[in-house]
């Protein structure tokens, strides 16, 4: 029933932080406690919460965890039910930061281990890198979620990201599952829709069967679309993906 | 009337690789000679270029150019009159490649000397992040070229981004211009059209006056809108924002 999602694509734009957030927000509807932890030196997941930019971020979470515990820099976000571990520019830095840590990959799960007992999900927003943040999330998560755009420069990435999740798989976590997630669907546009019979055909029953559609909706400054426009058709597909997340056993 | 175009924001999918290959394009339409330089780890403006992941690629131009110089991996693009030096995935590793050199923001400037005379136009495409790559092509670059998705998300790292430029004026580039470029405009949405406003009305002149709006001709695998749908409006966008560029005296 616990699970921890890591929302991973290198690829720019295609719907990570939004659903990261929106996802969480659905869960949360749903009776779920939900935490967001925001890897990404952008920090849009936080901004979305509500959180302005911090001093103690998930930085100094990874980076001195003597120093500062993860519990310390947790708090209720502006969407029930749903914390907020907030990101900071300063994780741009972690690369060069943890240049010589043995088994860096594993200091997110540890971190995240005194808190598991407190949330039903906690979900991983990644910047669109593939460096140690993701690595780290990959290694804590039991499923990748891989948000895609139905674009054609987004299937230049899949591969990559791909990759990334079939090493994590064997070198850092066995137990790791992965999820495509179609996102930004304008099903007026027919190239749009090959793309989708195209990733459906190739990859079955590891693409979501929910469907995230191109909404006007989702451009949120703050707060989640279930707040914003809780009878729209955006809403309705981060309830579903919540349901199908929640369903799907593992 | 030579010109440097540093397309750059740390924000993903906001058009930086698509504005750059069809900016570069439409320039090559107008009689000029144009080079896109690809800094991006994801190497996206390569693959529109029609280049395959290649083995030298600006890594090594940048990391060792005695033994790679940019000369050795210049090569033409699939669109006429464009030229290209690809992106590789190396480049993620840039940061920790060049940690201990000195001044190792003017590389890229120092790289692209020689080549300066055989073109009227370098276009330099940024990944999405703020790191020694970008910071390189601010110093290299006349103008700083902003493109700004007319959403909520797309305002919250422009300060970061506007940020980045002027330290980039203050230490590195004088000479640095900047213009915003508004991106993936769908009129049919109201906060978007706000958007529009509110940023033309807080950067007068800085920003262009050429939008680009929403158009599914941009989604391509290959090439540039102009070869693809010479005739759409998308085309004629960046034809106009081609046009501003030449007709801008800097
Ligand atoms: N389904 C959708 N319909 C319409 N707009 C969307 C949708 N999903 C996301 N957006 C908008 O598209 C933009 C990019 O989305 P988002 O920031 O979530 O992507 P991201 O992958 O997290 O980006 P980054 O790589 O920069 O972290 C945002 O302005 C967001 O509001
Ligand atoms: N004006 C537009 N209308 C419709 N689609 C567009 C437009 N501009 C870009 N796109 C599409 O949006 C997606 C993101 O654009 P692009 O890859 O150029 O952004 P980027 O800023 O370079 O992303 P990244 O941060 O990942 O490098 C691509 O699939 C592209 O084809
Ligand atoms: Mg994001
Ligand atoms: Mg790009």
């Amino acid at each position: 029933k616990f699970m921890i999602i890591s929302v991973i694509n290198q690829k720019g734009g295609v719907g990570k932080t939004t659903t990261a957030v929106n996802l969480g927000a659905a869960l949360a509807e749903k009776g779920q406690r939900v935490l967001i932890v925001d890897l990404d030196a952008q920090h849009n997941a936080s901004s979305l919460c509500g959180t302005r930019e911090t001093t103690a971020s998930m930085f100094d979470v990874l980076v001195d965890p003597e120093e500062q515990p993860l519990e310390g820099i947790v708090r209720p976000s502006l969407i029930d039910n749903v914390d907020l571990a907030p990101g900071h520019r300063a994780l741009a830095g972690l690369e060069s930061a943890l240049l010589n840590v043995v088994g860096r990959e594993m200091l997110l799960r540890e971190a995240l281990d005194p808190v598991r007992e407190r949330y039903q999900a906690i979900l991983i927003d990644n910047g669109p890198t593939l460096g140690i943040g993701p690595a780290m999330s990959l290694c804590a998560a039991d499923m990748a979620l891989v948000p895609l755009q139905c674009e054609h420069l987004a299937l230049d990435g899949l591969a990559q990201v791909l990759q990334t999740i079939s090493t994590a798989q064997r070198r850092t976590n066995a137990q790791l599952q992965k999820r495509i997630l179609l996102t930004m669907l304008d099903r007026r546009i027919n190239s749009a829709k090959d793309i989708v019979t195209a990733v459906q055909g190739r990859f079955g029953r590891e693409v979501c069967q929910t469907i995230i559609s191109r909404s006007s909706k989702l451009d949120i400054g703050v707060g989640s679309v279930l707040q914003h426009a809780p009878t729209s058709n955006a809403a309705e597909d981060y309830r579903a993906l919540a349901q199908e997340m929640i369903g799907n056993p593992h």
